[in-house]
């Protein structure tokens, strides 16, 4: 039972480095094990130092930050040991146009090998669709979705 | 076990009989606010088995049932099918498509379906289990929970790397 | 203390039903005071209900409806009883272009006579500046602010 | 009492001396994300007052105090200054403005000044009482804090009144 939780922390451990590392360009994240008497317990601390900054607290970093190291965190386990699918629901929702484009190499690392439907409101994540649903509803109506598919020659 | 289909009926805001055919590789849902997208997350937790209301938005159950519109009156059923394809022979059944169904009516009875045969809850779980998608937790991220990751305590963390282990 | 509160709730709940107008055309919002035994402890209930939809829990609100309404309500306690500012952090990260337009209208309600302080990445947002303050900060540096004033002219 | 300028020095990502002048109408800042937007609304808590660290991002005090990046040293102490328009003589002191200032060093010592002149963090947290800005509660809105109104409970939404009536 150890062996599964430090095999899996190891491999996480290495995709977070990765991943942090095409989020945050120069900057630094790592995965640590807390000290603690029993290991089958200790806790698991993630540290994020964007590029130039120094390692403060977590709490210190922006929304945008914050939710770009998550990301980063998130997508190591998906990659790590992934579900055949998942699901996100407006994940960038706090990232400026620079940071949604890093985001999406994250996306890219998965895309391969894992399905992924996500939903957003962002233009540059409508354009990594391989199939575009788009929902509507009318006053008083039902939800409708109407799909198309997305070409390397759409734009 | 990628996703397949999607069919909503009568589930949240989707009172008409709506289809969804997922492609491998990535699907995009957009869409204004208020038409249904978080819905169709809500739909694919709730026929995956989730029992937990406050993950579906609902108080109670019977919220996920179209409660009818100002120009539309309610429906007395709620239902969702999700269609996965068996690529990789996880769950050892001879086909080559596993679809789960979930029907709930007003008067809170459920019914539950395995390639259309009625089943329990428990049956779906399991199966989703040896697919290894039983546990949710991280499979379907909700709407604005990316920021309560990192506020999370190390404990939780670890429990997040546990089971994914 | 209760007429205070009373007068208080009164001139709110007005303005709220008003707010809920501009920004959910067609929709109907109201605040209600709780059955109660104590007056003076009675909770404040606010209800919403986007056009044609039906009166339902708020929990079933989607993401950007709820911002919506809570902006609604909060616009209303600045109408009714206004400080001589507001600062505003990323209020409306989650509306859509259509729903922001609409945000937008709450703010003129306003702008007359509150002055307004508002962080955000939205574009529409950035239109309705007196003044624009550019915050940067480079790796390892400092953060620093440009400001620049708009005018009617400028676009 | 409207917004005049803000001046931080040493206070979180603002190591070198800032200043904001704020026009009466409407005042959008932007920039991307961890530029230090939210800092500016957090020293305009701080100035005026705040002791929660958690309302300021913060586990101790000490940590709005520039704590250097790769390439810049810590700096010994934090600093904010902010001036307010007097001009509705809400606060019945003969000057047409009046600056708050609030300094913490490193070893933990605070000062805080109005007009210049030392003072104590009482003697703000009433003027700006006086000056119907003492509650923050609503006058400052954080980052996030929007998705929370409609969860509140109606005691809650209640209080919310009471404060601003
Ligand atoms: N049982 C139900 N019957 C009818 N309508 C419902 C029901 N449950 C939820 N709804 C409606 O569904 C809408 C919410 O849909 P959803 O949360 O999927 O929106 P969304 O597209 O994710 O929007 P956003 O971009 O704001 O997140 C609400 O307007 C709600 O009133
Ligand atoms: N004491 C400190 N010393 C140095 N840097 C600090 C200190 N406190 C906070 N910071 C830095 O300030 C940055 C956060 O700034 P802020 O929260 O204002 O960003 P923001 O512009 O609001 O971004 P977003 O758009 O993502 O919300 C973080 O990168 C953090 O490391
Ligand atoms: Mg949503
Ligand atoms: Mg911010």
């Amino acid at each position: 039972m150890v062996d599964l939780f430090e095999d899996a922390f190891t491999d996480i451990a290495r995709y977070y480095e990765e991943n942090f590392a095409l989020v945050f360009p120069g900057g630094t994240g790592r995965l640590r094990l807390e000290e603690g008497a029993d290991p089958l317990a200790t806790g698991v601390l993630v540290e994020a130092q964007p590029a130039g900054k120094r390692v403060g607290r977590l709490s210190l970093l922006s929304g945008g930050e914050r939710s770009l190291a998550a990301l980063a965190f998130l997508f190591a386990v998906f990659r790590a040991r992934p579900s055949p699918f998942y699901v996100l629901d407006e994940v960038e929702a706090a990232l400026d146009d620079a940071n949604l484009h890093r985001f999406l190499r994250l996306v890219h690392t998965l895309r391969e090998s894992v399905q992924l439907v996500i939903i957003t409101h962002q233009q540059q994540t409508m354009e990594a669709a391989d199939v575009l649903y788009g929902v509507t509803m009318e006053p008083g109506g039902s939800s409708q979705v109407i799909s198309k598919r997305m070409t390397s020659t759409t734009v | 076990m990628k996703l397949k289909h999607l069919t909503l009926r009568g589930f949240k805001s989707f009172a008409d009989r709506t289809r969804l055919d997922f492609t491998s590789g990535v699907n995009v849902v957009v869409g204004p606010n208020g038409s249904g997208k978080s819905n169709i997350l809500d739909a694919i937790a709730w026929v995956m088995g989730t029992q937990a209301t406050k993950s579906l938005r609902t108080e109670k159950m019977e919220d996920v049932v179209f409660a009818g519109t100002e120009t539309r009156p309610p429906l007395p059923r709620a239902e969702v099918a999700l269609t996965f394809v068996n690529d990789e022979q996880l769950i050892p059944l001879d086909l080559a498509e596993i679809t789960i169904t979930r029907r709930l009516f007003r008067d809170g009875t459920s019914e539950y379906e395995l390639n259309g045969a009625p089943c329990r809850l428990l049956d779906i779980q399991d199966l989703l289990s040896d697919g290894g998608i039983g546990r949710q937790q991280h499979v379907l991220v909700g709407q604005g929970q990316v920021g309560d990751v990192l506020n999370a305590r190390p404990e939780d963390h670890r429990a997040v790397i546990e089971e994914a282990a």
